[in-house]
Formats: structure tokens, C-alpha cells, sequence
């Protein structure tokens, strides 16, 4: 029913607020505190592994509050343990990556990280300048669709739940939890008027899908190169996602 | 389930 879908979507909407590491406002106000050369500088002359590993710590902060954004997605506690966890290994980092849309200031190319906005220079040292540039592509394109918060976290939301992921033991179940966040973001996109946006949000799911490969690529290639860093350390939780 | 020890912990935990 109507009302369902609206409790639905209210649950998912909250869950995104109370799980965002930073509110819009907050960003807004820091929009132009930006890395000074020195401070750029200092990143620039990390090395390849000690980059890395800043840049995994940072990327796992984020999951973790994606892992709690989950929790809270109306059906998702109902599915089975390993089918939560399936999820979110293949879900954990896309979400983080629609996140940081929110963290993007389209007017000068820079996104929020420690504390203040950087361009893709500062990440230099992790020596993987395509999936820098490819990641702050994707951002700008998602900015570009002007999303509102609730629209954010419904998208975030569909992302996540995909009953397509491997090792699910119930796609069924799955499937239903996925179709009735479907139907929270058709709603929403309905009420905003904004029915055409849907297109354009399954579009950035395939550029997703492609990012998080190349990231698979990236990780594959450094832990050639410094098994050592890779194997120890690196967090936990990164390596139980995406190891 | 080792494999995923930490994800197990975060999904268990009730509080967030």
C-alpha cells in the first residue's frame, strides 16, 4: 500500500541520514577549505604503499557505516547471514562511491577527505591515476543529476540490495526486498516529479560495476608489488571485503 | 565464517 511505501522510504531516508559520516551543511560550509600547496605536497611524496594504506583506513570508515546504513534497509536483517554478507561485499564499495558524490564540489574537482577538499593530485602517489580520474568522472556525473538527500539514500539503498550478486543463497528473498526498494525510489522520483531520473541512475549503476572492477584491478596489482603492506597492514575489513 | 569474522561482528551488533 501507499502508506507502506511511504514508511518504507522513510525508514530507508533515516537510516541515510543517521549513517552519513558528514551532513550536507557541514560540507557546504567547508566547500572551499582546500589542501594548500605544502599539504599537497606532503601526500605527493608518500609512497605508493603508505598512500595506499592512508587511502584503505579512509575507505573502510566509510563501509563501516555503510555496513550500518544496511542494517536499517527495511528486509535487509530478514535475509541470512552469508546473504548480508554477500551484499555487502559487492554492494559496500558502490554505495561508498554514490556517498562521496555527496562530498564533491563540482565547482573546482575536488572531494571532502581528512578534513578538507582535494583534487586528483593529491592522490598521485597511489599511482593508479586512471581510477582517480574514473572515480571523480563518476562523482561529477552524479552531481550533475542534482539527486536530493532522499533520492540519495533510495538510490543507495538499490544499489546495495541486487538479488544479480553472486553467492546468494536466497535470490527470491532477495528479490523481494530489492522490488519493494524499487518501488520506495519510483515512488519518490514520481512524487518529485522526476520520473526520467530513473534511466539515467540504472546508467551510473553499469559505470559502478566498472569501478569497482577496476578498483579489484588496482588492489590486485599493489598487492603484487607490496604483499607485505597488503597482508598486514591493510584493515581488517578491507581485506574480508575485497581481498 | 572466519573468512567475513569482522562483517559478522558489525552485522550482529544491534546498536549503530
Amino acid at each position: 500500500s501507499l502508506r507502506n511505501i511511504d514508511e518504507l522510504c522513510a525508514s530507508i531516508v533515516r537510516s541515510h541520514r543517521e549513517t552519513s559520516q558528514y551532513r550536507v551543511e557541514e560540507l557546504h560550509a567547508l566547500r572551499w577549505k582546500l589542501f594548500n600547496r605544502e599539504e599537497i605536497q606532503a601526500y605527493q611524496s608518500k609512497s605508493v604503499d603508505e598512500m595506499w594504506q592512508h587511502c584503505a583506513i579512509r575507505l573502510t570508515e566509510a563501509v563501516q557505516y555503510v555496513v550500518e546504513f544496511a542494517k536499517h534497509i527495511p528486509g535487509f536483517r530478514m535475509l541470512s547471514q552469508n546473504d548480508q554478507i554477500a551484499l555487502l561485499k559487492t554492494g559496500s564499495m558502490e554505495v561508498v562511491l554514490v556517498r562521496m558524490s555527496r562530498l564533491f564540489n563540482t565547482e573546482n574537482n575536488t572531494v571532502f577527505f581528512d578534513g578538507k577538499f582535494a583534487g586528483t593530485e593529491v592522490f598521485k602517489s597511489l599511482a593508479c591515476g586512471d581510477l582517480i580520474t574514473a572515480v571523480f568522472d563518476f562523482a561529477h556525473g552524479m552531481c550533475a543529476l542534482k539527486l536530493t538527500e532522499q533520492q540519495i539514500a533510495l538510490f543507495s539503498a538499490l544499489v546495495l540490495i541486487n538479488a544479480d550478486r553472486p553467492c546468494l543463497e536466497d535470490k527470491g528473498r532477495v528479490q523481494r526486498v530489492q522490488r519493494s526498494v524499487e518501488f520506495g525510489l519510483t515512488h519518490i522520483l514520481h512524487r518529485d516529479n522526476q520520473e526520467s531520473l530513473m534511466h539515467k541512475l540504472y546508467q551510473r549503476v553499469a559505470v559502478l560495476r566498472s569501478l569497482c572492477s577496476l578498483h579489484m584491478e588496482k588492489l590486485r596489482w599493489f598487492s603484487q608489488r607490496y604483499p607485505l603492506t597488503a597482508h598486514s597492514l591493510f584493515p581488517p575489513l578491507y581485506k574480508e571485503l575485497f581481498a | 565464517k572466519e573468512k567475513h569474522k569482522i562483517l559478522h561482528q558489525l552485522l550482529q551488533n544491534s546498536t549503530s
